[in-house]
């Protein structure tokens, strides 16, 4: 039961975090793949993946130039919807040349 | 400094550039995108060293393609989405080039604001920003910025873009007429005189643009065989005087006074005898005999080597130019002499009180097309065709027009323009009316402003637009003037 109400939650919020998740590895604020591996974390280790994902939220903030929370506030959904170019904005893909 | 450089630069600045043989808009007319694309790398030429010149081949530097979804890299896109368009780095392969998302809903011309869409210009010139080795900047406002910030019509490459570029291809170096492969410095001759036998310097003066590649024979159409061009010994090949030179000593523009006519020839007097190159097959209009009454030489009669032109046309292959009531006619031996000689002579149809023609040119259909005021008198070679004069309105112009500046079939598409002030229409000769998107700004023909006089597509297939006593030659495929300055019209078309 624990298992199905916390899948539950996840899913609620991992539809966020999923698509959030999607956009910042999109475009180079994560590395991609690191979600699957956080959501395997358990104790310390997922709160270093917390912290990651903090982060990434506020680096994306940072860079768009709206208020830097590391939350999935308004202000940041709004951005994520907006136009944009499809190159990531930071090249952590290619290896993180710059 | 906030611009972000990658990495990667290209090791040369003449960059080419072209269309995707296959992923081509589906939704745009192609002409007119590759029109937008050349104006947004042209934004990047601007502030930089480098040049792009678009060439028909997949192997150019940067290659631009529209597609949708997955489309063969690992950057797919989202439909009518958020992801507009992506670019990669300079490098081989599909190093530097450029995808656009066909599905969405892109624009070719500065939009309204409730209009929906995307401006391409906006976007082509941040993608190519990446294809010139520019990542993302986190300064809101510049070009690189990730998000679409849409542009403004009268845009201006922004302080952080431009320190990225020239960071890395440096400024644009201001062209110098030295730096003109084809100039060459007037040798003026030695003013003092020398006892020994020297040899005369012989002046190399500068070639013109237009006759670089003039091999030793003039050729000229030939309306009975086109493939099979008239051939006639050169003349000498014309040399303008580039504007530095010191003008002509006033005694040696006496014997081209003397060369003129003293007067304007009575136009009761016999039709010319020169001897005119044999057309035979050729409907060139023939004058009509004047009429009996000789008018009075008139003082509107314009100066052949100093004057601004109405309209300048060319029909059956030769160039004709109008100035108030006159035209000048000038053929494949140069210009006819006794010219000046009324319009009206020509062309009896058009207004008994005319003083003055806006614009000619010749229809595809070979009808020769005049705009005077708010009406289009057309002509059978020099007959008014029945039914004319028409309004503009008849075109679909609009009511409060109130005359066309300049018209001609451009030979980059055949297609026929308008211009008139600040604006410009594109004509369907088959509608017989203008298309709808029109009206747009003259801007798009960069260089050449408002209020023009004149345009026409000369034999060479470029394209010349003239306003007040000058010209300038146009790059179709980078809807530019060729050169900023204009060139002296006297001195190029009359042979001054």
């Amino acid at each position: 039961a624990p298992a199905r109400t916390r899948t539950a939650r996840n899913t609620k919020h991992n539809i966020n975090e999923k698509t959030v998740k999607n956009y910042l590895e999109t475009f180079g604020y994560l590395e991609k793949g690191q979600l699957e591996v956080g959501n395997l974390l358990m104790g310390d280790m997922a709160q270093s993946y917390e912290d990651d994902f903090r982060i990434a939220i506020k680096t994306l903030q940072q860079f768009g130039g709206i208020p830097v929370t590391g939350e999935i506030d308004a202000a940041t959904k709004q951005l994520m919807r907006q136009r944009r170019c499809g190159r990531p904005d930071r090249e952590l893909h290619e290896g993180g040349r710059h | 400094k906030r611009f972000a450089k990658q990495g990667e630069m290209w090791k040369h600045t003449n960059l080419t550039w072209s269309m995707s043989s296959r992923l081509i808009p589906s939704q745009l007319n192609l002409h007119e995108t590759r029109h937008v694309l050349a104006r947004a790398l042209d934004v990047w030429e601007q502030a930089s060293r480098l040049t792009f010149t678009e060439v028909n081949s997949d192997e150019a530097d940067i290659v631009v393609s529209f597609a949708r979804r997955n489309h063969g890299d690992a950057y797919p896109f989202d439909g009518r989405g958020s992801i507009l368009a992506h670019a990669f780095f300079p490098g081989s392969g599909r190093g530097g080039d450029a995808h656009f998302d066909d599905d969405e809903l892109w624009l070719l011309q500065p939009k309204n604001d409730d209009e929906e869409g995307t401006s391409l210009f906006a976007v082509a010139a941040h993608e190519f920003g990446h294809s010139l080795g520019l990542s993302h900047s986190s300064v809101k406002g510049a070009l690189m910025f990730p998000w679409y910030q849409g542009i403004q019509p009268n845009f201006v490459l922004p302080e952080d873009d431009r320190h990225g570029i020239q960071d890395m291809y440096g400024p644009k170096v201001k062209k110098k007429w030295a730096d003109n492969p084809n100039y060459r410095p007037i040798q003026t001759p030695p003013t003092t005189t020398t006892t020994t036998t020297t040899t005369t310097t012989t002046r190399r003066p500068y070639i013109h643009y237009h006759d670089r590649h003039h091999t030793n024979h003039r050729h000229d159409y030939n309306p009975r065989n086109p493939e099979k061009p008239n051939y006639y010994p050169t003349p000498p090949t014309y040399y303008p005087i580039p504007p530095h030179h010191p003008r002509p000593t006033p005694e040696t523009t006496t014997r081209s006074v003397t060369n003129r006519p003293a007067r304007y020839p009575n136009v009761g007097h016999e039709y010319p005898s020169h001897p005119r190159p044999n057309y035979p097959n050729h409907n060139v209009p023939k004058a009509k005999p004047s009429p009996t009454v000789r008018p009075t030489p008139s003082s509107d009669i314009p100066d052949t080597c100093n004057t601004s032109y109405d309209a300048v046309a060319l029909i059956r292959g030769e160039l004709f130019i109008f100035k108030n009531r006159y035209h000048w006619r000038i053929g494949s031996q140069g210009r006819y002499p006794q010219y000046p000689i009324e319009i009206s002579r020509m062309w009896s149809g058009l207004p008994k009180d005319l003083t003055h023609v806006d614009a000619v040119y010749e229809r595809p259909d070979k009808k020769i097309a005049f705009f005077v005021g708010r009406k289009l008198y057309l002509f059978d070679s020099q007959y008014l065709v029945r039914g004319y004069p028409k309004p503009l309105t008849h075109l679909g112009l609009p009511e409060s027009l109130e005359k066309i500046d300049a018209a001609m079939v451009w030979g980059h598409n055949d297609k026929t323009y308008f211009y008139s002030g600040t604006m410009y229409w594109k004509f369907d000769e088959e509608e017989g009316r203008v298309e709808l998107d029109y009206p747009r700004d003259m801007s798009m023909w960069k260089g050449v402003g408002y209020n023009i006089d004149s345009v026409f597509q000369w034999r060479d297939g470029k394209t010349y637009f003239f306003k007040g006593k000058g010209f300038w030659k146009f790059n179709d495929l980078h809807m530019r003037v060729e050169h900023e300055r204009q060139l002296p019209s006297a001195t190029f078309w009359m042979k001054c």
